[in-house]
């Protein structure tokens, strides 16, 4: 565990705590794309079903189903308590589309031929694009909540900050990954454009909205 | 070394 790993990890749960929070006070998931928050719930289903099967740490366990359970939390407070508020007119991205593909991918390239391992494969290359929904909908309504880009930023700056931590564990561990690498930075680099409007427009405390 | 050795991360 290196400092990056370990506020990579924090940057994700207070991504994920951030989200539940604002749907919380505000009784309401208006901008949040339902379709990206049960993309991550899969994703964190597949890729944690070793809890079954391993132990690696407290922290570890912990945090997996700490991930879980507020995933599935936000899941329900989008597609049950909070529906009504649900923007489902704006949520048209076909996950089909990144789903299928995702699925034959990890089928095709992954380290072991073997069911629990397909599942991790294809949670991490999920992971990749789930966000893809989520920026869609902003794209389609031209801007985000504050607090959505908030969101957005620490989900982004986690797999930025796993980035570094890879590097580190290759200089320092001789760690090396190939699957998870190549798509953490698909994945951070999705972000990249949304990035650069949070420091230029969010930072500067304007409102995240893009020209018609 | 290209293998992974279980998956510690999350």
């Amino acid at each position: 565990m290196n400092i990056f790993r370990l506020t990579g990890d924090l940057s994700h749960l207070a991504a994920i705590i951030i989200l539940l929070l604002k749907i919380w006070k505000s009784r309401s998931c208006a901008g949040i794309s339902g379709k990206s928050q049960i993309l991550f719930a899969m994703v964190f289903t597949t890729r944690y079903l070793d809890l079954l099967t391993a132990y690696i740490s407290l922290y570890n366990t912990s945090m997996k189903i700490i991930y879980i359970g507020c995933s599935y939390a936000t899941v329900y407070l989008i597609y049950a308590k909070f529906k009504a508020t649900y923007d489902g007119n704006h949520d048209t991205f076909r996950v089909e589309f990144l789903v299928v593909p995702v699925g034959g991918l990890s089928f095709l390239v992954n380290h072991d031929f073997s069911p629990l391992e397909i599942l991790w494969t294809f949670s991490i290359y999920l992971e990749a694009v789930a966000i893809l929904p989520q920026l869609f909908m902003i794209s389609k309504t031209g801007e985000a909540e504050t607090i959505t880009t908030h969101y957005l930023f620490f989900l982004g700056l986690y797999r930025a900050l796993y980035l570094i931590n890879w590097v580190w564990r290759f200089y320092f561990e001789g760690f090396f990954d190939m699957i998870a690498i190549v798509a953490g930075v698909v994945q951070t680099i999705l972000y990249c454009d949304f990035f650069y409007l949070y420091v230029t427009k969010v930072l500067k405390g304007k409102k995240l909205s893009l020209p018609a | 070394t290209d293998k992974t050795v279980g998956h510690d991360e999350l």
